[in-house]
């Protein structure tokens, strides 16, 4: 699954 | 982490706290549009529900995630539950259809992978970056607003602007680009231009938010 690269921002 | 999205987070959690603050203090939360606290709830809820099911990032991360998504659905409690009769929808008049129809589109259309979690991801951007309409639109109708509410909306802006100088660090340091996130963050910043100028050249300066006639 090809996630988005700022996935991890709020 | 970067400083410039570390404000932005502080930033949008004060704004939350301000928002609670003033329905709290007045015990009325005039002036606030359901609508788009609402929305909110919908986009917190279909963006970090990744907690059930995706990689952990941090606690952090975590802790943040929770925190909204549980004081989005406190401040909905506080407008139709515990001051249910200061929220006034008559003037909270936005099509909710205008701003949910075409995030829908757009996340069926652009999405990193067309799975229903990325979907729904990319819904919650394009959804956030709509979000503050019903409440702009509401200033709009009333032409004024207290000054309280005006800080909640300078804090949700500023969150959404130091999210560029983020992106842009982040395209330096890591070459990371998130064109989903930056195309909607802009549009999302740029929605707050008309207010930002009123609130830095009158609220700033000790006086009322009233739109030119």
């Amino acid at each position: 699954n090809k996630r988005s690269p700022t996935h991890d921002e709020l | 982490m970067n400083i410039f999205r570390l404000f932005g987070d502080l930033s949008h959690l004060a704004s939350i706290l301000i928002l609670i603050h003033k329905i709290q203090t007045s015990r009325s939360c005039r002036g606030i549009s359901f609508k788009t606290q609402a929305l909110y709830v919908a986009v917190f809820v279909t963006r970090y529900l990744d907690l059930l099911y995706a990689e952990h990032v941090s606690i952090y991360n975590t802790f943040m995630k929770l925190f909204f998504i549980g004081s989005s659905c406190y401040i909905l409690y506080l407008m139709k539950v515990r001051f249910r009769p200061t929220q006034d929808p008559s003037i909270d008049t936005f099509r909710l259809e205008y701003l949910l129809g075409p995030s829908v589109v757009l996340a069926l259309i652009f999405n990193y992978t067309f799975s229903f979690t990325e979907v729904l991801w990319a819904f919650s951007i394009y959804l956030e970056a709509l979000a503050i309409l019903p409440q702009l639109f509401m200033l709009q109708r009333t032409g004024e607003a207290e000054a309280i509410t005006t800080h909640y909306l300078a804090a949700l802006g500023a969150y959404r602007a130091l999210y560029i100088p983020n992106w842009l660090y982040r395209y330096f340091s890591e070459g990371t680009v998130d064109p989903i996130a930056v195309v909607a963050g802009i549009v999302q910043t740029g929605l707050y231009v008309d207010f930002f100028y009123i609130y830095f050249t009158k609220v700033l300066r000790g006086q009322k938010f009233e739109l030119p006639a």
